[in-house]
């Protein structure tokens, strides 16, 4: 410990207090997308987890273009396989949120674990259609779903779907929610991971804006497809 | 595990997207490494919902697409980075550059091999301008045709813009200046340039940590 003062734990996202070396990596404003916003809530995922948000919530104020790419690691968890799908049945279409938990990754879980992976985006989905006045597309579920936490526990659904419309009801666009959001998906990582930028197009007058938000600490050697 | 999530306003179709999402990220989530260890779950996202306005991105062969790709692949890059800088137990942020390479591919599988060579990662932890573990891992590369022992060159390229530390010239070793070596062995930052050739070819970067006690630390006391 003495060399790197890297201590981690997985339970808490945000617990331990941001290392004085890595604050400058941690924006303290941003420029955001137009029409996306961004929330969290405390779930627990993590029994020891008490305090601090795990579950995030990005969303756009109309149905978007979404794409994905995923693991190629053989045994892909449950949200991988039923947001792939998902995104193939509707063609990348229609899209309107991401949801993901931290502290639990539903990832070697069985039938149990993919049934849990459509409730999280299905319980989204509920959150859109009141909004919408009940109107549904039709076309099924519109959330992409994650995960990441320990391998091989089955997801606490019942906290985590009780705790979406919280997420939801929490939904905003300020530097502070992007932020919160961007802390709740980590587990061991020590810091926020979280960039904003504008941009122009060479056939367009308008500025356009990117938001991104990534966790990862570990078992990382991403080959994605 | 990876997970990354990016939003833009910009009108672009699912189709556009797609392309422009799996390009981005095999310059940048696909170029990084900590442990070597592909998780089960790692997922990269991207929404474009249109809500700036202007003219949607349909054609993969427009300016706007190139001008988009490009953005985001630079975008992507900063992200992916941080996540380096935030590797399990890391103390450095090291870029590996492999230029003259028969193809991409062939520069990004040297890069990668050496990126998840333990001996080269203790190494660099140990600050030791240890170019035989890179030399080493550059060689057991698997499926890449344009290694040549006799053309290969290792350098360490400082991040103060002074000038590389030539290690090994085509084949054969330089009198490395040691003072120099554990100079900048001692930043965080550090690149390592692999010239599979001096003639003109392709370049691949990756970027990787070094591995340290703290990461058997970290990773010895987590319980499934």
């Amino acid at each position: 410990h003495r060399t790197v003062n890297q201590i981690r734990t997985y339970a808490a996202p945000g617990e331990g207090a941001i290392p004085a070396s890595k604050k400058k990596y941690v924006p303290t404003s941003g420029t955001y997308p137009l029409g996306f916003r961004a929330g969290s809530a405390h779930v627990g995922v993590k029994a020891s987890n008490t305090r601090f948000d795990d579950l995030a919530l990005i969303a756009s104020q109309s149905p978007c273009s979404g794409a994905a790419v995923f693991t190629t690691n053989k045994f892909q968890a449950a949200p991988v396989t039923v947001t792939r799908h998902m995104l193939k049945r509707r063609s990348g279409k229609g899209i309107r949120a991401v949801v993901v938990n931290s502290g639990c990754a539903n990832a070697v879980t069985g039938k149990g674990g993919i049934e849990d992976a459509i409730t999280m985006g299905k319980s989204t989905d509920q959150c859109f259609i009141k909004d919408d006045n009940g109107e549904d597309d039709g076309e099924g579920s519109r959330t992409i779903v994650m995960s990441t936490g320990v391998i091989g526990q089955r997801l606490p659904i019942q906290k985590i779907t009780d705790k979406i419309p919280t997420a939801y009801y929490n939904l905003s666009n300020t530097h502070d929610h992007w932020l919160s959001a961007a802390r709740a998906i980590c587990t061991t990582d020590t810091f926020p991971k979280l960039l904003s930028r504008s941009f122009t197009l060479p056939s367009s007058t308008e500025t356009y804006h990117l938001v991104g938000m990534t966790k990862g600490a570990g078992m990382i050697h991403p080959n994605m497809a | 595990t990876l997970l990354g999530i990016l939003c833009t306003d910009a009108p672009i179709a699912p189709k556009q997207l797609r392309t422009l999402l799996a390009s981005a990220v095999t310059k940048s989530f696909n170029s990084i490494s900590i442990d070597g260890d592909t998780s089960t779950n790692d997922t990269v996202a991207l929404l474009a919902n249109g809500a700036a306005g202007g003219k949607p991105i349909d054609d993969k062969y427009s300016t706007d697409y190139g001008a988009m790709r490009e953005v985001l692949t630079e975008f992507a890059i900063d992200l992916a980075k941080l996540v380096v800088r935030d590797g399990e137990g890391a103390t450095k942020f090291v870029t590996i550059r492999v230029t003259g390479a028969a193809s991409y591919d062939d520069a990004k599988r040297v890069a990668s091999t050496i990126a998840r060579s333990p001996l080269v990662k203790t190494a660099l932890y140990g600050k030791d301008a240890n170019w035989g573990r890179i030399l080493c891992a550059t060689g057991y590369a698997e499926g890449v045709s344009s290694v040549i022992p006799e053309q290969t060159s290792v350098s360490f390229v400082p991040t103060d813009g002074s000038e590389e530390l030539k290690l090994l010239v085509k084949g054969e070793p330089e009198a490395v200046d040691e003072e120099r070596a554990a100079k900048i062995l001692e930043s965080e930052d550090l690149e390592i340039l692999v010239r599979l050739s001096e003639k003109e070819g392709e370049e691949a970067v990756y970027w990787t940590c070094d591995f340290s006690h703290e990461y058997v630390t970290i990773n010895g006391d987590y319980r499934t």
